[in-house]
């Protein structure tokens, strides 16, 4: 369950 | 957005800017190694690909600017500029990027969570970033007297990572699904080497003497 909104990370 | 990510931008932006105006201000770096300055700027370059493709808030895009921006002005600043390039410890700062640079790519070609550009470059980035302040650490070893301007930049990043890892567990146990394991193993490795080097720091402070590092 990983999609790109979930790299909001710097 | 929790407290603990804040925190953490906020120190990690701090510890580019302080020493980018202390670069600027006292037309100095000594002590600063330029390997790890443009580690961390091909750090930023890789894992920022999507800056112009996955908008995620006003903030992050502001942030990855402001971090490749410093960045690149930090490396500009110590090869290019005339007094302050003057001041790098060439002969010190020895350590090769090839071999940290090398190991990420293969890592990140094998370990990656999708086999394409973005995702590959995203996870060398991780890798790279865990490692890129060794190349510093050893120019620490070697110099030995450490002035504040180094001593806090390092503090800085060290406080960043623990943060993040913060963060991390916070978010592992308020938000479903939220399961990182390239960015936490890698994370986890980056903090433990910033470890050794806050023992020393913390010492230092606490007997209020100026910090030595053991040979």
């Amino acid at each position: 369950p990983q999609n790109n909104h979930e790299k909001d990370e710097l | 957005m929790n407290i603990f990510r804040l925190a953490g931008d906020m120190t990690h932006l701090m510890s580019v800017l302080v020493l980018l105006l202390k670069i600027h201000t006292i037309k100095s770096c000594a002590g600063i190694s330029l390997k790890t300055q443009e580690l961390y700027a091909l750090v930023f370059a890789t894992r920022y690909l999507d800056i112009f493709t996955d908008f995620i808030s006003v903030y992050n895009t502001i942030m990855k600017l402001i971090f490749l921006g410093s960045s690149f002005s930090i490396v500009w600043y110590m090869r290019r500029h005339k007094l302050v390039r003057r001041s790098y410890d060439k002969e010190q700062d020895t350590f090769r990027h090839f071999f940290l640079v090398l190991p990420c790519l293969l890592l990140a070609l094998v370990m990656n969570e999708k086999f394409t550009f973005k995702e590959v470059m995203w996870a060398f980035s991780l890798y790279l970033e865990a490692v890129a302040i060794l190349p510093q650490l050893v120019l620490l070893q070697r110099t030995k007297n450490i002035d504040n301007l180094t001593g806090q930049y390092v503090f800085l990043l060290g406080a960043y990572r623990a943060f993040y890892i913060f963060n991390w567990i916070y978010r592992y146990f308020t938000e479903p699904h939220y399961v990182h394991w390239i960015t936490w193993i890698s994370g986890l490795v980056q903090t433990l080497l910033y470890a050794d080097f806050f023992y020393y720091y913390f010492n230092s402070w606490k007997n209020n003497v100026k910090l030595h590092l053991p040979a």
